[in-house]
């Protein structure tokens, strides 16, 4: 299947 | 306190049409650099950074950095109560519940203004990291728009892949499949026409298209639209506002398990 990430996974929360 | 006054009224109407789908509630953040935002969609997929540097602005204060939250729908009205040729001001306090909105016709003949409610929002900020892009597409915005809009009606996903060939949009769905190659194209009568490739190497990346044409209700903003992707990076696409700043959206790749 494809799964849709969040953007959270790739830019970490300062 | 905050006052800043932005002769060109249209360019904040467009920025808030260009974000008000994508973002319910959100930041402004401001300083003395210039009037910013970051923000996630609900689903935290997507994140817009809009940025209207103080320079852009025939008037500028800001005395200290602070944030007001607003609800975009609720801005959006407000500015539509604008005239396109309206020049808009903006008062605030940090501290302050309420932000106001001066409307004034260019004869200087109609003066509105109009109060907002602001609202506490407890917003995170991602540090966006620089990245080395593996290919740099620009094209007409509205070229970019028309392809959204055209796969949309086929497929919920656009796969782009940049080759030597050019760069592909490619979808499909129930009633079949749809392939759109643009190729670099320098040689046209307007450089806003131009569609430029830069690869260094190929790169393929799928995406939901119900966000990419969300980006796209920034084309108004700028005639040219500049996409940066690279493997496994979520991809930016970026409208830049005429002597202000920019709009950039950034959205997370879909991955095959």
């Amino acid at each position: 299947g494809i799964n849709q990430p969040t953007i959270t996974k790739f830019f970490a929360k300062l | 306190m905050l006052e800043l006054r932005l002769v060109q009224g249209s360019l904040l109407k467009k920025v808030l049409e260009s974000i008000k789908d994508l973002v319910n509630d959100a930041n402004f953040d401001c300083s003395a650099t210039g009037f910013s935002l970051q923000a996630m969609d609900s689903s935290h997929v997507a994140l817009v950074s809009l940025l209207l540097r103080s320079e852009g602005f025939e008037h500028y204060r800001c005395d200290k950095n602070f944030s007001m939250g607003m609800n975009l729908g609720n801005m959006s009205k407000m500015l539509k109560c604008a005239g396109n040729d309206d020049i808009i001001t903006i008062k605030g306090d940090d501290g302050g519940d309420t932000i106001t909105f001066m409307f004034e016709s260019p004869s200087q003949d109609k003066i509105a203004d109009f109060e907002m409610k602001l609202m506490d929002i407890d917003s995170e900020h991602l540090g966006i990291p620089e990245a080395e892009y593996h290919a740099i597409v620009r094209m007409p915005s509205a070229e970019f728009a028309r392809i959204c809009k055209d796969l949309s009606s086929i497929g919920d996903t656009v796969i782009i892949s940049v080759t030597k060939e050019g760069v592909k949009f490619s979808t499909k769905g129930d009633i079949g499949t749809a392939n759109i190659v643009c190729r670099q194209n320098t040689t046209v009568d307007k450089p806003e026409e131009a569609t430029i490739i830069e690869m260094q190497e190929p790169v393929s990346l799928t995406f939901a298209l119900r966000y990419m044409n969300s980006f796209t209700k920034a084309s108004p903003l700028s005639n040219t639209v500049t996409i940066s992707l690279s493997s496994e990076l979520p991809v930016v696409v970026e409208y830049k506002i005429a002597e202000m700043g920019y709009i950039r959206y950034y959205l997370a790749p879909k991955i095959e398990d």
